[in-house]
Order: structure tokens, then C-alpha cells, then sequence
């Protein structure tokens, strides 16, 4: 994997074919996990990282929910290897695999990365059919925690259709099932762009989280880190005050389930490009996220619950 | 394949709430096929809007009657798109495939 080109974007069977490869090299890391499968029946994948221990307390990290947003699972991809190639150097990333174990799934979203990929660049959602007259549900809008409050659509041809019933999208019901079956992560970082935001819950109401100030304060060290790099600019703060209203959203549930460390990032584009983002900007994205995760992930391990 | 030849990406940024009203209302103009890349959210911030070709005039119409002023952000998407999958065939010196 040391060949492989993580400054272009790559499809479906070469990011599984590294997955497979990096598997391959770090054996004693890295292991690859099927955690269900997409409605296309394509294989979820999820990387998991572990210096070994069972059930030990873990960070999730996902990219690629919406399958157009390109730069998060190309991101994904540079970040499974910088994992790999920092776990013996980089005292923090060592520290915290001392500790915990590491999930991420790069392409949460496959069907509709394929679907990127081949017939529409710009499909966001997934490729379910509920309904006779469009396809795919919004699986940011899928989730138990707010379910079909404003903020999400009831309409199938929306972007933001939130679908029939809570976890109808089985790349929804699979997360669901593999957290709650782990029962003990700690973090969870959902991955999107674009417009530079770090968020934490809630999106479904106004009232704050009770590990409000605690939330506010991570994200005000991570964002500083990421800005440190190159300068991009973010903003942070709970969904619903930063950006708007949106219901059944990913890190609203899992805040529920008791996962305290919740965050979404809303990736860069700085400039004119959303969700065309040139690939000569993968790397310096991912790098800059990098920063940012690691603020995240010291934050957990340092400070068990 | 959906083709994007002259759609374009408008950015809107609504600096009253009549303003941020008007473009709210824009996501429920199905008929215009908009393809809301940023939705409203806050006063002086982007909204961005990718717009087929056939809904260009109208909606420019429609936001100059209305005093609201946009910039193109992308002039044509199908270009951007090119070149990025010129871009990953280019890029594509291929893993060997498990």
C-alpha cells in the first residue's frame, strides 16, 4: 500500500482492494470485518485496528455516508494507513491503541458510491427502493433519535427523505447492530463534507446536550489543530445551531446509546469546487482532519467513562 | 450516465431573513430540480445550488426580481466532472486486485 496513489480518487474495487492489501501487510493490526450488507448486497467493511485485548473500549470513525461527498472516503482511505504506518511512532496514536481499538468503515455508503461512480456523479443517497416512484433514502435522516421530526423530508424523491421506519437502509441497521452489539465505543465520528464544520448533537432539538461544554471544548482544540495546518477555516458548535433543523441524523442516536464522544465533520471545500473537490486536495484534507481526529481520539483515551 | 452539461452552481448568500426566506422556499419549487449542495442555513452564509440548465433563466429571474444577488460557483459541472475521471485515469496506476 505504500504504492498506492492516495492523491486520486479511487472506485469501489480499489479501495477494497487496498483494504484487502493493508490487511495483508499488518496482520498483527489490522483485521477486516463484514458488518452486513448494502441493499445491492454489496459487503460493509470495516477496518478494525487493535493492538489485541477483547471488547476493549473503541473509537469509530465513518466516511462515505453520502456517496458523493468523494473526499471523505478518499480521506478514509489515507487515514487507515497513516493509522498503520503512526501506531508504533507517534507516542499519541500508540497511546491511544494502548487503550482502545480503532473502526472504520471507509465506504459506508457503497451502493451509492458505485452509483457515483457509474451513472449519476452527484447521488447523495442510498439505492433503496420504498417507493414506486424514486429511489434511495438519506442515511443521515434514517436513524432513531428524532425520526421524522422537521429537518428531514417524508418525500422518497428528497434528498433529505428520511425513509419508511427508523434503520429501514440496511447500512443504517448494520452500524446500529454492530454498536450495540460492541456495547463498549467510546467515540463517534461520522465523516461528510463539504463546508469546514465540526458538529456535535443535537440536531433533532434545541435543548443542549448534557455534556454540552465538555463537546464545545474538544471541538474548539480539534478545530485549532486542523486550522493550525493549513490554515482552513471551521466552524463548530451543536448541528442544529450551526447549520439547521435535522432530525434522525447519525450522531444523534449515538449520543443516545451513551457514546459521549459524538462528532460529524463537514470536510473542506474552501474554494468553488462542493463536492468536485480536485483530487490534489485529498492529502492536505485528510492531513488536516487527521489533526482534529487525534484531538478527538487523545480526548477519549484520556478520559474514560 | 446523468449528464450535467450546462447545469450550473449558483452561491447565494442571503443577508436578511426575507432573503434566507426566499431561498428556503426555492427547495420546495420541485419543478426546478435543485440540487441543494449547501441548504440555508444562517443569515451571510453560502447556500449553494446546483441547477440544471432548463431551470437556469427562470431561477436567475426569479432571484434578480427579488433583489437576490448570487455568483456562479461552478460554470459548468460536466466540465468538473471530466476531468476528474480524466483526473483518475490518469491517477489509475492500479493495485493489483485481491
Amino acid at each position: 500500500t505504500d504504492a498506492f496513489d492516495y492523491s486520486t480518487y479511487h472506485n469501489l474495487d480499489e479501495i477494497n482492494a487496498f483494504i484487502d492489501l493493508l490487511v495483508a501487510e499488518n496482520s498483527n493490526l489490522v483485521s477486516k470485518l463484514e458488518i452486513g450488507r448494502s441493499t445491492e448486497n454489496r459487503p460493509l467493511y470495516v477496518l478494525k485496528f487493535s493492538k489485541g485485548g477483547t471488547n476493549r473500549p473503541a473509537i469509530w470513525i465513518d466516511t462515505g455516508i453520502h456517496s458523493r461527498e468523494w473526499v471523505t472516503q478518499a480521506s478514509g482511505v489515507w487515514f487507515a494507513k497513516k493509522i498503520v504506518q503512526d501506531h508504533e511512532n507517534n507516542e499519541g496514536l500508540a497511546s491511544i491503541l494502548d487503550k482502545m481499538d480503532i473502526f472504520l468503515e471507509i465506504v459506508t455508503n457503497p451502493d451509492g458510491f458505485v452509483f457515483t461512480h457509474t451513472q449519476n456523479r452527484m447521488w447523495r443517497k442510498t439505492r433503496s427502493k420504498h417507493s414506486s416512484i424514486c429511489v434511495g433514502v438519506d442515511p443521515n435522516r434514517n436513524w432513531d433519535a428524532g425520526f421524522g421530526a422537521s429537518g428531514a423530508s417524508s418525500n422518497p424523491c428528497s434528498e433529505t427523505y428520511h425513509g419508511p421506519y427508523p434503520n429501514s437502509e440496511p447500512e443504517v441497521k448494520a452500524i446500529v447492530d454492530f454498536v450495540k452489539s460492541h456495547g463498549n465505543i467510546k467515540a463517534f465520528i461520522s465523516i461528510h463534507s463539504y463546508s469546514q464544520l465540526l458538529l456535535y448533537p443535537y440536531g433533532y432539538t434545541t435543548t443542549p446536550v448534557p455534556d454540552q461544554k465538555e463537546l464545545h471544548e474538544i471541538s474548539e482544540r480539534a478545530v485549532a489543530a486542523l486550522t493550525s495546518l493549513y490554515g482552513t477555516k471551521y466552524e463548530y458548535g451543536s448541528i442544529i445551531t450551526t447549520i439547521y433543523k435535522a432530525s434522525g441524523a447519525t450522531v444523534d442516536w449515538t449520543y443516545d446509546q451513551g457514546i459521549k464522544y459524538s462528532f460529524t465533520f463537514e470536510l473542506r471545500d474552501t474554494g468553488r469546487y462542493g463536492f468536485l473537490l480536485p483530487a490534489k486536495q485529498i492529502i492536505p484534507t485528510a492531513e488536516e482532519t487527521w489533526e482534529a481526529l487525534m484531538v478527538i481520539m487523545q480526548h477519549a483515551a484520556d478520559h474514560p467513562y | 450516465t446523468e449528464t450535467f452539461v450546462g447545469h450550473q452552481v449558483l452561491r447565494v448568500v442571503p443577508t436578511t431573513d426575507e432573503e434566507l426566506q426566499k431561498v428556503q422556499e426555492l427547495q420546495d419549487l420541485e419543478n426546478l430540480q435543485l440540487d441543494f449542495w449547501v441548504a440555508p442555513h444562517g443569515l451571510g452564509k453560502p447556500v449553494d445550488i446546483r441547477v440544471p440548465f432548463a431551470s437556469l433563466q427562470p431561477l436567475k429571474v426569479h432571484l434578480e426580481s427579488n433583489g437576490i444577488s448570487y455568483s456562479i460557483m461552478i460554470e459548468d459541472v460536466q466540465t468538473l466532472v471530466d476531468h476528474e475521471k480524466m483526473e483518475m485515469l490518469r491517477g489509475r496506476r492500479g493495485l493489483p486486485l485481491s
